[in-house]
């Protein structure tokens, strides 16, 4: 455990936090991307199989029940709940997301680490989560303006793959025997995608103002 | 020669 993946990590719980709070709390579910958030579901579903057989200590198999838990709360609240599922917008978020889970599958079964099931799901999840955000973008984009909290909240999980990407390139230099070709090409693809929203949102928060977020 | 990691991150 190194600085960048405990900041990292804890930047991820963070995001969760205020998209917790903002659907409970503000009881609206407005701007946020439901189909973002059944992708990060079957994200942690399919990665955390392994919290079954794989132990590699307590704050591990701890956080992924936590990860699979908020997303799940999350989904369950936006699709179900009163009164935030009337404050989805299906033809707002109407990312066709078939066209990133399809495209996922195919990859983690052509490229995976040693070709067990396992292995071939793990690679997907990996896949799946560096393009997750992508709705929530594109929602955004088509809105223009983004409210504070969720702005807040891509902003967290930007800083979470910027983060890990430290990590990464720390591990490298100090650990002897330490490769992860997947996760380091698929998380420098998914913080790649954060770049341009980082723009707009130092745009608009700089000099201690706390405007909206504006996109073009 | 650095071999893959065992699966110890989220």
């Amino acid at each position: 455990m190194n600085i960048f993946r405990f900041l990292g990590d804890m930047s991820h719980i963070l995001s969760f936090v205020i998209l917790l709070l903002k659907i409970t709390q503000g009881k609206s579910a407005a701007g946020i991307s439901l189909r973002t958030q059944e992708l990060y579901m079957i994200v942690f579903c399919s990665r955390y199989l392994d919290l079954f057989w794989n132990f590699s200590s307590l704050y591990n198999s701890f956080l992924k029940v936590v990860f699979i838990a908020c997303s799940s709360a999350i989904v369950y609240i936006i699709r179900f709940k009163s009164p935030q599922k009337d404050t989805w917008n299906p033809e707002l978020d109407n990312f066709p997301i078939q066209y990133l889970i399809g495209p996922c599958a195919v990859a983690g079964l052509l490229i995976n680490q040693d070709w067990t099931p396992f292995e071939m799901i793990w690679a997907f999840s990996i896949y799946l989560e560096a393009v997750a955000i992508l709705p929530q973008l594109f929602l955004l984009q088509k809105q223009g303006e983004v409210e504070n909290l969720t702005s807040h909240y891509v902003a967290a999980l930007g800083a979470y793959r910027g983060l890990y990407l430290m990590n990464w390139v720390y591990r490298y230099f100090t650990e002897d025997d330490y490769l992860q070709r997947i996760v380091w090409f698929a998380g420098t693809v998914q913080t790649g995608l954060y770049i341009d929203f980082f723009y707009h949102y130092y745009q608009s928060k700089r000099g201690g103002l706390s405007r909206p977020v504006k996109l073009p | 020669q650095k071999n893959e990691a065992p699966k110890d991150e989220l």
